[in-house]
């Protein structure tokens, strides 16, 4: 038997396979079974790195991040540093099915969101509070500035440029296998 | 971060991505996932990838579209994840990151980054030769 259909994703996140799959078996296309499939675990907040509540910015904030690829076409709509707009790959979407852009980032791609008639609301939960508090009770450690003053290992900002910049090492601060990742 | 692949019976492909990044982020950064060929690839002709980890690093290599092309160009699809695992590790060897890749047959494989507390990463796939999801896992290279 030809193994297609098919449905692949990172990580254990089964309820995503699951509905994604169970898509393609009422007649979706690959396209609804990817979008259904993520937007599980954007509900879901699976292992706290999809979706809102989690991975609060600097600011405490959480933003967003998807896209949205059609093998057929080529066609792509994809999100950056969405804010305060819950299901995503649902904007990522409407931008492949109703521009002909790529990619809508920030305060300007939650306003098109909103066009679309998805719902402003905050992304942050106690969790990600907590996290956040958590964090500047720890010197804003770790960050990801380099080349400042004051020292951003050690203290938190804001950060300034020194009047000399001394190159320092790789272009990449270790900041430790498990903890920045997307 | 979840990336999803999905092949149509009928040999259509779609790729994506959802992530809220990572944390404490400088307010506006943007990592890999929504980066076409970057957090996700597909097309019909060759099949699809998709790429989880270090955002910052992943996205200079375009893991997914570099997986796509090795499967346009034969390998298979767990050679192809392995091959752009490797490409990365030359520049930056501790980097978190793992990929998997489809072709349009509906063979599957992933990889991943050998790290001290990372050695296996853990996908989901489903096909029509099972009756439910099933995760499995790679060891990490």
């Amino acid at each position: 038997a030809r193994p297609l259909p098919l449905v692949l994703n990172t990580w254990p996140f089964r309820n995503a396979t699951e509905t994604a799959w169970k898509m393609l078996m009422c007649g979706g296309s690959a396209l609804d079974a990817v979008e259904t499939g993520c937007a599980v675990c954007e509900r879901e907040q699976c292992d706290g790195t999809v979706g809102f509540g989690g991975s609060p910015d600097e600011f405490g904030e959480t933003t967003l991040d998807a896209m949205i690829m059609d093998g057929t076409t080529m066609n792509v709509g994809a999100v950056g540093d969405l804010r305060r707009i819950k299901n995503a790959i649902g904007v990522a979407r409407k931008v492949l099915e109703h521009t002909t852009h790529t990619l809508l980032a920030g305060e300007s791609a939650t306003k098109f969101a909103e066009s679309m008639g998805f719902v402003n609301e905050d992304l942050s939960t106690d969790t990600s509070r907590a996290l956040h508090a958590d964090w500047l009770a720890r010197n804003c450690q770790p960050n990801y500035w380099r080349n400042v003053i004051p020292d951003a290992s050690k203290y938190c900002g804001p950060y300034k440029p020194p009047s000399i910049l001394k190159q320092d090492g790789s272009a990449y601060g270790e900041t430790g296998a498990h903890y920045g990742h997307d | 971060t979840i990336g999803m692949i999905a092949i149509h019976k009928t040999g259509h492909t779609a790729a994506g991505t959802s992530t809220n990044g990572i944390k404490f982020k400088i307010h506006g950064r943007i990592g890999d996932s929504p980066i076409p060929g970057a957090g996700a690839y597909a097309d019909d002709t060759a099949g699809a990838a998709a790429a989880t980890g270090d955002g910052d690093i992943l996205m200079r290599f375009l893991p997914s579209y570099q997986a796509v092309e090795y499967m346009r160009g034969g390998e298979s699809p767990t050679t192809a994840c392995q091959k752009v695992i490797s490409r990365i590790q030359k520049y930056f060897p501790k980097f978190f990151g793992a990929v998997i890749c489809a072709n349009v047959t509906g063979s599957y494989g992933a990889a991943c980054n050998k790290l001290p507390e990372f050695t296996q990463f853990r996908f989901m796939v489903y096909n029509s030769l099972m009756e439910q999801p099933v995760e499995e896992k790679v060891d990490c290279i």
